[in-house]
């Protein structure tokens, strides 16, 4: 077992070496690390599943890299090494990442983007790892369905101050203060995305459109009172149609408030202060207004 | 500027003006009556 | 005014020396708690929504009277189900009054706040041991309870400070402190334990500084008061009030009942009686408490529909 492990071990790193990054997981997985023919400690069973994992990965290979991130995710408490720890963390947010699921990615990225904080000096990961750590935390925020869970991520990304340093800071505000998001704004954002995130769902449409359109569509349901579904159709670059079946899927998953008229093609919104809360933001912007006027009055001496 | 304010400020006025709005005062309203002639 | 932000080193440790306190269980009597520490007490305990918070006060005495200069937050919550619930953040604290050494802040700790959402400012029995515990320990140390629920509807901060007497110790009858609602849940707890503490008398003071920051906020002050309803921001505690009050006439109902069935009046020994129309004029001067600040809010959104929706 063990020449056997060795002679894998060479032939993996030179398919590494030339970037045959399939081909050198594949060789590595041949090593049995169940065997019970040789003593294999945790920490070396932990390095391998992790280093398969990362091979997979650089394919975007999510669903290998997963078999053995799960492998690994019964190793890494036993041994408490923080290099691999923050490797298996890395890995997991990628898979996570890779499979689309962009809430949880969002959080783990999140979290690694934390990672100096957390640990000590000798696993300090450089700035730039950090950075494109909470770059992609922030992309995974974007790209996740619009919703509360959603809501709260983009609030704890807005308001850590290391984003307004990202090129993504512009977006990743518009999208925290539910603005709409111009195509032009969408297409600059798409250009740094990876492959999986551009690729087509089942109905045609990229994960990131989607995202864009569900995001559009619940900005304008705190702009307007009622809107039909042609002009929403306009306002979102769709379909009527179209628009009019993702809003209905919205409601229904009570992403968003509103009822639907399918004979007037319209949708109402529903907003959620009551019409006294609006009363009272109402008197305040008058009081205020009465104080702007004073103040200036002041100013001209009068 | 100042007659832009007091404009704006005018037109501000009255601050909310719904039938939907006179249904919720006048229901805080009877719930606080109600309650007052319950305390008695 | 300002002299009182001065710390007299000297005064501190003749004190520490001299520990008048322990000599009598109610030597200290009054409170001054600046407007700095009573604004970030008031502001922790109002984002702790309707869970216990909980957080240290720096300061000094001074004689009979203990002086509250700041406070700061404890990363702890939910302090109604432990004892000692700052154990969980001896570290932090400790950190904390070392960081503050060594930025020129004197003052030691002189005692812990707590919130009570919704059912006033009293030590529970929970509250009464941890003070006991810190009045072995850490003295000169004070109780402070704030309930930011009962805050908004009374339109001022609702705080109370206490200090335990010692164990055993039977204190001279208390005149009767200001009235205060205890919800019925809470009756039992506030019961056993009231004998077993004493209030201060709370008074505020402000630096210079204070006064002209707080006289510019004053400027826009008026617009919170026009622009609030205590009557939408308070529905979930007026609804626990009505609620408990209920609950209350109704127990009180079957106290009567039960009474009258065991031959009415001239059996039931007068004390007895006296016993149950206190519970009942308790009742009575609740709901009148919670109905007047209902009143309040109501007649100020009538005021404000007069003045800014007329036509």
């Amino acid at each position: 077992e063990d020449q056997v492990s060795t002679i894998r071990e060479g032939v993996a790193s030179i398919y590494e070496r030339d970037e045959e990054w399939t081909q050198a997981a594949q060789m590595l997985s041949g090593i049995d690390l169940d065997t019970g023919m040789r003593v294999v400690d945790d920490r070396y069973k932990l390095e391998k599943c992790i280093h398969i994992a990362m091979l997979y990965l650089q394919d975007d290979d999510a669903v290998n890299a997963e078999t053995f991130i799960k492998k690994a995710s019964f190793l890494v408490n036993s041994c408490k090494e923080e290099a691999l720890e923050l490797q298996y963390k890395v890995c997991y947010a990628r898979i996570l990442d890779a499979k689309r699921k962009f809430q949880e990615a969002a959080l783990r990225y999140y979290e690694l983007s934390q990672w100096e904080k957390t640990n000590t000096v000798a696993n300090r990961v450089d700035e730039g790892d950090l950075q494109q750590a909470l770059t992609a935390a922030v992309t995974c925020t974007i790209l996740a369905g619009a919703g509360p869970q959603r809501s709260r991520m983009l609030a704890t990304l807005y308001k850590d101050e290391r984003c307004a340093a990202l090129p993504v800071y512009p977006i990743l505000q518009k999208v925290y203060l539910e603005r709409i998001l111009r195509q032009a704004e969408v297409a600059a954002f798409a250009q740094d995305l990876k492959p999986h995130q551009q690729a087509l769902t089942a109905d045609g449409s990229t994960v990131l459109a989607r995202a864009v359109i569900e995001h559009n569509l619940l900005s304008a349901s705190k702009l307007y009172t009622n809107i039909t579904f042609l002009e929403l159709g306009a306002l979102l670059g769709i379909a009527p149609d179209k628009a009019e079946r993702i809003a209905a899927r919205m409601v229904a998953q009570d992403r968003m408030k509103g009822s639907i008229d399918q004979v007037e093609g319209i949708i109402q919104f529903e907003t959620e202060t009551e019409e006294i809360k609006q009363w009272d933001h109402q008197i305040a912007a008058v009081c205020f207004a009465v104080n702007g006027i004073l103040d200036n009055m002041q100013k001209k001496g009068m | 500027s100042l007659l832009r304010q007091v404009s704006s400020l005018v037109r501000r006025l009255p601050a909310i003006d719904s039938a939907h709005f006179r249904e919720e005062f006048l229901t805080e309203y009877n719930d606080t009556l109600l309650m007052t002639y319950l305390a008695g | 005014a300002d002299k009182i932000f001065r710390y007299d080193e000297a005064q501190a440790s003749q004190t520490q020396a001299q520990k008048p306190w322990t000599k009598d269980p109610h030597f200290f009597k009054k409170v001054r708690i600046s407007a700095l520490a009573l604004l970030k007490m008031a502001v922790h305990a109002r984002s702790g929504g309707t869970i216990e918070i909980m957080g240290i006060m720096q300061g000094k005495t001074d004689g009979d009277t203990m002086i509250v200069m700041d406070a700061f937050a404890l990363p702890v919550e939910g302090t109604e189900t432990r004892v000692n619930a700052q154990a969980d953040a001896y570290e932090y604290m400790v950190e904390y009054a070392q960081a503050n050494k060594q930025v020129g802040r004197l003052e030691n700790v002189v005692g812990w706040y707590h919130s009570h959402p919704g059912y006033g400012c009293w030590l529970s029995g929970i509250d009464v041991s941890t003070q006991m515990l810190n009045q072995q320990y850490q003295e000169p140390f004070l109780a402070v309870v704030i309930d930011p629920t009962r805050t908004v509807s009374a339109g001022k901060v609702e705080i109370g400070a206490f200090r335990t007497y010692p164990q055993g110790y039977k204190p001279p009858d208390e005149p009767a402190s200001e009235y205060q609602t205890i919800p019925l849940n809470k009756i039992e707890d506030f019961g056993v334990h009231c004998k077993q503490y004493y209030p201060l008398d709370i008074t505020y003071f402000k630096s210079s500084l204070d006064s002209h920051l707080l006289d510019l906020l004053w400027n826009k002050y008026w617009v919170n008061t026009l622009s609030s309803s205590p009557l939408l921001g308070n529905r979930d505690y007026v609804a626990g009030q009505i609620s408990d009050l209920a609950e209350k006439l109704e127990h009180a109902e079957t106290q009567l009942a039960h009474s009258n069935r065991l031959g009415g009046g001239f059996l039931m020994m007068t004390a007895k009686k006296k016993e149950e129309e206190s519970q009942l004029s308790k009742v009575a001067k609740d709901s009148s408490k919670i109905t007047v600040e209902q009143v309040h809010g109501l007649m100020s959104q009538v005021i404000k529909d007069v003045l800014f929706n007329k036509k």
